[in-house]
């Protein structure tokens, strides 16, 4: 049987929130190294990778591999109820009908229980290579929502150009374009400021606006992002979630005819 | 047009 409480449960809702717009029906496949998810979208667009290792647990308990299969609406519905500084418990049954989900106050004297309905989702796990990008820029996650929504009044895409100048952001638009350029930027006071560009190559691809701004609602699990590019690969932008969770999306880049 | 890598056939072929 699987349980597993969460004291930092907002993680939980955020982690939700940053991808049910992405993504409806999906499993969370739990074993005893902790909680993951990996899903795509319907257009084989994008895909979400996360992974909540067990130690972000206290306790955590899963003695075989058990797939909760989630409608993230509904569970949406019932992450509604959690509130701020609550304790969020998971406690499944080894071939699960539902998810008992329990909330408690911190002052332990309000105890919320919820059983979600599960379903059984046929979801083929894909190979994930580990990738030597030639490009990987670590900045705000702010920094990267705001240049993404601006660039998207403009456009649908964005070529996402690193150099050893810096990475630019660019786009074309019927109104005209517009294009944003960050440099490596090191701030010894506010390290969450800094821009770090590591680069072995220079990189050019170009992206639906659409997808990025999406991924960008994983922006309050994380003060900093992770992106990541190689010529005719797909694009990684990772928010570190608490110790060495993550939460990860790959983006397909627009290739000309 | 531009036309966009279908993920599904690029990981599972990984």
């Amino acid at each position: 049987m699987l349980e597993a409480r969460l004291s930092q449960s907002m993680v939980l809702k955020k982690v939700v929130d940053a991808i049910k717009d992405l993504v409806q029906d999906c499993n969370f496949d739990c074993n005893d190294s902790g909680i993951a998810l990996q899903a795509m979208d319907n257009s084989h667009v994008a895909l979400v990778s996360m992974l909540l290792k067990a130690e972000s647990f206290e306790p955590y308990r899963c003695d075989r591999n058990i797939a909760l299969g989630v409608n993230l609406v509904s569970l949406t519905k019932v992450l509604r109820a959690l509130q701020n500084d609550d304790l969020v418990t998971l406690k499944a049954d080894d071939a699960p009908d539902s998810l008992n989900i329990t909330f408690e106050s911190s002052t332990a004297d309000r105890i919320s229980e919820y059983d979600l309905k599960l379903m059984d989702i046929d979801q083929e796990h894909l190979g994930i290579p580990d990738t030597e990008y030639a490009a990987t820029v670590t900045m705000p996650s702010t920094e990267f929502k705001r240049i993404c929504t601006d660039l998207q009044a403009m456009s649908e895409s964005v070529t996402i150009e690193a150099t050893k100048d810096g990475i630019k952001f660019s786009c074309a638009g019927d109104i005209g374009n517009g294009a944003v350029t960050l440099r490596n930027y090191q701030n010894v006071e506010k390290e969450h400021l800094n821009v770090d560009i590591e680069l072995t190559e220079p990189v050019s691809l170009t992206f639906s606006l659409k997808y990025l701004v999406n991924f960008c609602k994983a922006q309050p699990l994380s003060d900093r992002v992770k992106i990541c590019l190689s010529n005719e690969v797909p694009l990684l932008v990772e928010y570190l979630i608490t110790g060495t969770s993550y939460l990860r999306f790959y983006l397909a880049p627009k290739v000309r005819d | 047009a531009d036309f966009q890598l279908d993920l599904y056939n690029y990981f599972i072929k990984s």
